[in-house]
């Protein structure tokens, strides 16, 4: 039985997401 | 990155300007001052106008300027509050005070419903979900057959469209977001607590001649 996945954990692991980025650059 | 001398911009914040932000956000008058440095640092290193254009923002995010992200293109399009194509610096620390650890939940989840509503219709429908899924898959290099998705999709909006509408709306979304914290992972950055430790060069010479 697949684990239910929920869209919206996938989207939030985007780089697009990660602002600690800005901090880092 | 090229290096700009300091004597081409201006070194701190209006200080009326540093007040009503710090009156204004989370952030104390140091705090936004020591933002100043970053802003300056992200604003100059493409286009050298103390403004952020979207290839400075894509820069800063993924060390590459023409790397292309539906959700970059989102944040940068929400704290660009003018809607003008560039962020200024009271925008950036308008938008940055909502990832402040001590900003309310209430807040961060309206500004994540925002960016997830792609076509700012008020609610989140299912083809903007879908395409979302669909830009984390094709970023991440993840193959899934158009059935997963649309599991994945249906999956989600079984668990958020409570009145099941077919669109997800702001209350749902708050509902929806209180009981997935994690889903707001993204929206708190730790480093907004100790951002004048980040950026130590203003507080080293801050009001001293150079």
């Amino acid at each position: 039985e697949p684990v239910a996945l929920n869209a919206f954990e996938l989207i939030s692991m985007s780089a697009g997401l990660n602002l600690g980025n800005l901090f880092d650059s | 990155m090229g290096c700009v001398s300091s004597k081409q911009f201006r070194r701190a914040p209006p200080h009326e300007d540093a007040a009503l932000l710090a009156k204004e956000t989370t952030f104390s008058l140091n705090e936004v001052e020591a933002l100043y440095e970053l802003f300056k640092k992200i604003s100059y290193s493409i286009f050298k106008d103390g403004l952020i254009h979207k290839e400075e923002f894509q820069l800063a995010l993924f060390r590459n300027s023409n790397r292309k992200n539906l959700f970059a293109d989102r944040i940068f399009d929400l704290f660009d509050l003018k809607r003008n194509g560039v962020i200024e610096f009271e925008e950036f620390v308008r938008s940055l005070h909502i990832f402040h650890p001590d900003t309310p939940m209430a807040d961060k989840i309206a500004f994540a419903f925002r960016l997830y509503d792609l076509r700012g219709t008020g609610s989140i429908e299912r083809e903007e979900l879908k395409e979302m899924v669909l830009a984390i898959l094709n970023e991440s290099d993840l193959l899934l057959s158009d059935d997963a998705v649309e599991q994945i999709v249906d999956q989600t909006f079984k668990q958020a469209d409570l009145n099941s509408d077919g669109r997800i709306d702001p209350d749902e979304w708050k509902e929806f977001a209180s009981k997935n914290p994690a889903l707001l992972k993204n929206m708190t950055l730790p480093y907004l607590k100790d951002i004048t430790m980040s950026f130590p060069s203003f507080v080293v010479y801050s009001g001293a001649g150079d």
